[in-house]
């Protein structure tokens, strides 16, 4: 199985 | 204030048609350079980045930075209105609290005028990292749009591995595997048909379809679509819309649990 990442983890806030 | 007419006035309701199903609230963001807007989705998997540059307006006028915030399903409510040809202009003030929506027929014998009340959007702002990515594929944006969805019938994720020997997408589901595979392809006549694979090392990675098949609703923009992949980032799908504008959709990997 496959775990959906989050869009977070790569962008950091600015 | 702002003061924007586009006369590719259906380039508008194309990007509203192609995020409204991603996104439900945000900001336009103006500025002298244009209009953009940035967005993630509810489930903060995916993020949709626009920018209409100032060249693609014209007459385009914002001498201050203004934030409309839209709701996109009310936005598509008056884009109904529009019809082909038709000349759209935006108004807005500086603190502004709805936005003016003109839409002039071609011929000018009718103009419609609609005020779309905005609202205050807290949104959270990301820094998009400059990427080197490791293959950049460019395809028909009909012939993506058509493995995504073929794909999204057999599974609920496909493997996209770019090797010099083409990209490959495959996915695995209970009634089996599907597997389609492009290789690089060049046609004089048609080159809206080429495909391009650009490597600099093989990529494999895995994506939700509900996703990418979601951001081919951008397909009508553009016969052309870019795709940029590296190996444990996330996954950017590009439509250039006129000029240098563009509507970008990023998409975070799936990982082995």
């Amino acid at each position: 199985t496959r775990k959906q990442q989050s869009i977070l983890g790569f962008f950091a806030k600015s | 204030m702002l003061e924007a007419r586009l006369s590719q006035s259906m380039v508008l309701k194309k990007v509203v048609d192609a995020i409204k199903d991603l996104v439900q609230d945000c900001n336009f963001d103006c500025n002298d350079s244009g209009i953009a807007l940035q967005a993630m989705d509810n489930s903060h998997v995916a993020l949709v980045s626009m920018l209409l540059k100032a060249e693609s307006f014209e007459p385009y006028r914002c001498d201050r930075n203004i934030a409309l915030g839209v709701n996109l399903v009310s936005l598509t409510k008056v884009l109904r209105a529009l019809q082909n040809d038709d000349l759209v202009t935006l108004k807005a003030d500086d603190a502004p609290d709805s936005l003016n929506i003109t839409f002039e027929s071609s011929t000018a014998d009718r103009i419609s005028e609609y005020d779309l009340k905005l609202m205050d959007i807290d949104q959270e702002h990301l820094g998009i990292p400059d990427t080197e990515y490791a293959a950049t594929v460019t395809m028909p944006s009909t012939e993506f749009k058509r493995i995504c969805t073929d794909l999204q019938a057999m599974s609920e994720s496909v493997t996209i591995e770019a090797t010099k020997d083409g990209i490959k997408f495959s996915c695995a589901g209970d009634i089996g595997n599907g597997a389609v595979t492009l290789r690089n392809y060049q046609n004089v006549e048609k080159e809206h048909l080429n495909v391009d694979i650009e490597l600099t090392e093989p990529v494999s990675l895995t994506f939700s379809l509900k996703y990418l098949v979601n951001f081919c609703k951008a397909q009508p923009l553009s016969d052309r679509v870019k795709i940029c992949l590296s190996n444990e980032v996330p996954l950017l799908v590009e439509y250039l819309i006129t000029g240098t504008s563009y509507l970008r959709f990023y998409l975070a990997p799936k990982v082995r649990d």
